[in-house]
């Protein structure tokens, strides 16, 4: 069940650093 | 407690300090169990936490503690989504995306941080159709208060006094205007949020030099003049 939790804190972080929106860029 | 105990809390109708007491231990155990009990909370508990959460959003004088159990809600559906399982829950439900759209309160600055964060995950990981679901219900919940549909936004982005929240702000404003595929319809976002009080306020956000919010404007300014080369 390691890799099916953590979703959100993960997405929460990508957010945070700017690093979702870069990769939506590409 | 055990998911179905839970549940049976949830349903039996209890007091408003009972309410807060269940809700903070289901965060725990909603963070701490394997995904299992997730699942199996998931069946019934979600519908039950979304009932409690309208019920508390729909009462027209909010008391203290009121205002304390819909906050915990909020995080008791973050704990919840927090693996693929509820996530997926969440994303396939408008009733969800409504109540969170309606949490959107600027006078509970706490919650509304936790929401707009929420809502911004959901924004960049749903599928294409995900932002007009997100757009319809932000509108919906400003119908409600016969507001502009970004109004509260904005309201959280001029609240100095909560820097997080601002940054929740900015975060939210960049999923929802670099989501759409089409040029014209980000553009439109943009510009309804500046026309909406944002341009007037981002002056004062770049004077904060605080790093995280630095990040968002950074964000929103590169992808505002990525369009305009586009354009």
């Amino acid at each position: 069940e390691g890799d099916e939790t953590g979703v959100m804190d993960n997405l929460l972080e990508a957010l945070q650093s700017g690093e979702a929106f870069r990769d939506r860029r590409k | 407690l055990s998911s179905q105990e839970y549940v049976h809390e949830l349903r039996s109708g209890i007091s408003e300090e009972k309410l807060l007491n269940c809700l903070e231990s289901l965060r725990v155990s909603l963070t701490s169990n394997p995904v299992s009990w997730v699942n199996n909370f998931g069946h019934e508990g979600l519908g039950l936490l979304l009932d409690v959460l309208e019920k508390l959003l729909d009462k027209r004088q909010q008391e203290s503690i009121d205002k304390k159990n819909q906050h915990k809600l909020i995080q008791c559906l973050k704990a919840f989504m927090n693996n693929k399982y509820g996530l997926q829950r969440i994303l396939g439900d408008e009733r969800s995306l409504l109540l969170l759209a309606r949490a959107i309160d600027p006078k509970q600055p706490n919650m509304m941080t936790e929401t707009v964060k929420i809502l911004s995950a959901i924004c960049i990981v749903g599928e294409e159709n995900m932002l007009d679901k997100i757009l319809g219900a932000i509108t919906i919940a400003a119908e409600r208060n016969n507001g502009e549909r970004f109004a509260n936004i904005v309201e959280g982005l001029e609240n100095h006094e909560a820097l997080q929240l601002q940054v929740a702000c900015m975060q939210f404003i960049n999923a929802l205007v670099t989501s759409p595929e089409e040029l014209d319809f980000r553009v439109h976002l943009r510009n309804e949020f500046l026309r909406c009080g944002l341009k007037k306020i981002l002056p004062d956000l770049k004077e904060k030099e605080n790093e995280e919010l630095d990040i968002q404007l950074k964000v929103f300014d590169e992808n505002k003049e990525e369009d305009l080369i586009e354009m």
